[in-house]
């Protein structure tokens, strides 16, 4: 159940450009899918990576080197993925390293590795063949030493030594829950391999990477896209969904500094970084400690998530959530959040005022209240403007001061060059002491045709 | 919902995040927009990849395929003028409006909603035991004045905000309700007036509730939808 990608390391929109003077030894394959383009790939000697691109035609070009910067490199391409052997191109060993096909040459005391196919200082008796990865000097562990890839010395003294290659494991330790892994273990704690984020098989799942864009979910590599205690993966095993990874955890916990990103009176974002002392839910009810589990049992140990400010029963957000939430101290009500804290203002600083509703403002602020750079009144980019100084000659339309052509009762306003703002009002506040009138007009004159109607009598018979 | 009981809105719809949860309430304000409030956004610029609209149904878990309900992607977040705790959210494709599915009138700009109108809020928020979760529940409300609301929240409510009266059995708006609508009758239709945000308690006996005045922002609602 396992795919053959899984033998791969993905980079999404490159392109492995071989160097002139070997770019004959290059196998083409056309109208081949991607699964079958991997699968010729790890069954071939010579193919260390390909190039495949799947429109117009699908393509697979096998190659027979990695990125190493001297017999190939990569380019940018938006119509192709490399996908490079993960033997060749990891910095660490899984298990003993007996696949370890990296191009580190030199031993844990400094020592220069003896070439496999001499004899010379030391006379041994592996010989080089195109299965064994015998390359050059490079380490390697042709023999499954427990002590990982090793290799001959060229100091007569030695004969040979460890090349002390990092565990994947140890390679890159986590911190708190491991959210922000970004490794390369690819097995669980119990040494099934991992299935690919992007595929759906065995096991079906939610966390698919173009949903989840800032989780990384690299390949079939561990992480912890959900708040778990520690990164996992779905298994190719189809009897087991998913499984934890063994990864180490980092020496020394993260010293408790005050991060400026602290809040304590509001939150920003999700509120992740929220450290204020709110206790209850939006509804009043008492939140439960965290270091307790009752009346509700729950993952989320104040030790196991030692950055996440799991104090006394605090509103907190462990888990990326909407906004900072706690279990509550009512047994019928498991979680709640705390959406009475208030949102920090993201404004920055008002850096001018305007009288009234700003129709006349003249000033030379040009940034919008979230410090986006304003857009040019007289272009049409990002944004196809609207209100411009053709049809609005008298605003005053200059430049790309902040301004308001069309009487926004919210103060001047301009186009933004954030392509997703089209407008936003401005960096600008009222000046003191003034405020719009408020107009009470009696509805009863106005006419609604289109909206507002219901159909009461219906409810009954919809619901089940 | 606390105090409510089911009932049919058919310009509120649910917003989902990217797991299919309900998170929070929305109104439908034309077949592309929706309004809500920015307390349920991280930010103004969040990714909306895998959010939803889901409206046509009264159901907060409703069966695939279910007849009438219709679930569109949002594609864009716009924040209203600070202080307003408003966003405006696109749909990916038009709304299809049916006796299902339909939109809200707008009030008139700076309108004040005479005391006494009779109004409704609607979600599938919590219902503290009230009520039915799984499904929409409707609670009925008559505004009142902020002087008088005044009086109970001690001069902290603004002008930019709006009060309805409070039951001694406790109704109102609770967790997940927020960004639903307070829609107030108008002869034979129903206008916007007020959008839910969060309150320190919901459905607390003796207490108004309190909601964005949505008149006051109706100018930057229409930019939007014309921008």
């Amino acid at each position: 159940h396992r795919s053959y990608l899984n033998d791969f390391q993905r980079s999404e929109g490159r392109e492995l450009v071989l160097k002139p003077w070997n770019a004959d030894r290059l196998i083409l394959l056309t109208e081949i899918s991607l699964e079958k383009c991997a699968q010729r790939c790890s069954e071939s000697h010579d193919c260390r990576a390909f190039n495949y691109e799947a429109r117009p035609v699908p393509t697979c070009m096998h190659l027979p080197w990695v990125e190493d910067g001297t017999n190939a490199e990569v380019k940018r391409n938006v119509n192709c993925d490399l996908y490079q052997k993960k033997v060749y191109v990891r910095k660490c060993i899984v298990g003993k390293g007996e696949d370890y096909r990296g191009k580190v040459w030199v031993t844990q005391s400094g020592r220069t590795c003896q070439q496999w196919w001499s004899k010379f200082p030391h006379d041994h008796r592996w010989t080089p063949n195109p299965t064994n990865g015998l390359e050059l000097n490079y380490c390697r562990n042709p023999d499954g030493d427990p002590i990982g890839p090793w290799c001959y010395t060229t100091d007569p003294e030695r004969r040979y030594e460890s090349c002390n290659i990092p565990r994947c494991k140890d390679e890159v330790c986590i911190t708190c829950n491991g959210e922000d892994y970004r490794g390369q273990v690819d097995h669980t704690v119990s040494g099934r391999e991992c299935q690919r984020w992007d595929q759906q098989f065995p096991h079906q799942h939610i966390y698919q990477p173009e949903k989840y864009p800032d989780k990384s979910l690299d390949d079939n590599y561990c992480r912890n896209p959900d708040a778990s205690p520690v990164p996992w993966c779905y298994t190719t095993d189809p009897e087991v969904e998913r499984e934890n990874c063994d990864i180490s955890k980092c020496a020394e916990a993260p010293a408790r500094r005050h991060r400026s990103s602290y809040t304590t009176n509001c939150f920003r974002g999700r509120g992740e970084d929220y450290r204020g002392k709110v206790n209850e839910t939006t509804s009043g009810i008492a939140c439960q400690r965290w270091d307790a589990q009752k009346p509700h049992e729950h993952p989320f140990y104040p030790n196991t998530y030692e950055c996440k400010g799991l104090e006394e029963n605090y509103c907190r957000n462990p888990d990326g959530s909407e906004a900072p939430w706690c279990f509550t101290s009512e047994p019928e009500m498991r979680t709640a959040l705390c959406l009475q804290i208030k949102r920090c203002a993201d404004d920055i600083e008002a850096e001018d005022c305007y009288h009234e509703n700003g129709k006349n403002y003249r000033g030379t602020v040009r940034k919008t209240r979230k410090g986006i750079l304003c857009q040019k009144w007289s272009v049409n980019t990002p944004h196809v403007t609207k209100i411009n100084p053709k049809t609005h000659p008298d605003a005053n339309l200059t430049e790309n001061y902040c301004r308001n052509p069309d009487g926004d009762q919210h103060g001047p306003w301009c186009y933004t060059t954030d392509p997703k703002t089209e407008f936003d009002y401005c960096a600008i506040k009222q000046c003191a002491g003034e405020k719009p009138p408020i107009i009470e007009t009696s509805a009863q004159v106005i006419k609604f045709n289109e909206c507002g109607k219901r159909d009461d009598r219906k409810v009954t018979t919809r619901l089940r | 919902i606390v105090g409510g009981t089911p009932g049919n809105s058919p310009w509120t719809v649910s917003l989902r995040d990217r797991k299919g949860n309900h998170f929070c309430g929305g109104s439908l304000v034309n077949s592309k927009w929706v309004i809500s409030t920015k307390q349920c956004f991280s930010s103004c610029y969040v990714d909306l990849t895998g959010y939803t609209a889901l409206m046509g149904t009264l159901y907060r878990n409703p069966k695939q395929g279910e007849p009438g309900m219709q679930s569109i992607p949002l594609t864009k977040i716009v924040c209203g003028p600070s202080e307003s705790h408003l966003v405006m959210l696109q749909l990916e494709t038009p709304a299809q409006f049916n006796e299902r599915v339909s939109q809200i009138c707008l009030p008139p700009e700076r309108y004040i909603v005479p005391e006494g109108t009779m109004c409704e809020i609607a979600g599938w928020g919590e219902t503290k035991g009230t009520g039915d979760e799984f499904v929409l529940n409707v609670a009925q409300m008559s505004v009142m004045s902020n002087k008088d609301c005044n009086e109970y929240f001690r001069g902290r409510v603004r002008e930019n905000e709006m009060c309805t009266s409070s039951f001694q059995g406790g109704v109102g708006a609770c967790e997940r309700d927020y960004g639903g609508p307070l829609a107030c009758q108008n002869s034979d239709c129903w206008v916007l007036e007020g959008v839910i945000i969060p309150m320190r308690r919901c459905g607390h006996p003796g207490q108004p509730n309190i909601f964005i005045r949505v008149s006051i922002y109706v100018d930057w609602i229409k930019k939007v939808m014309e921008m």
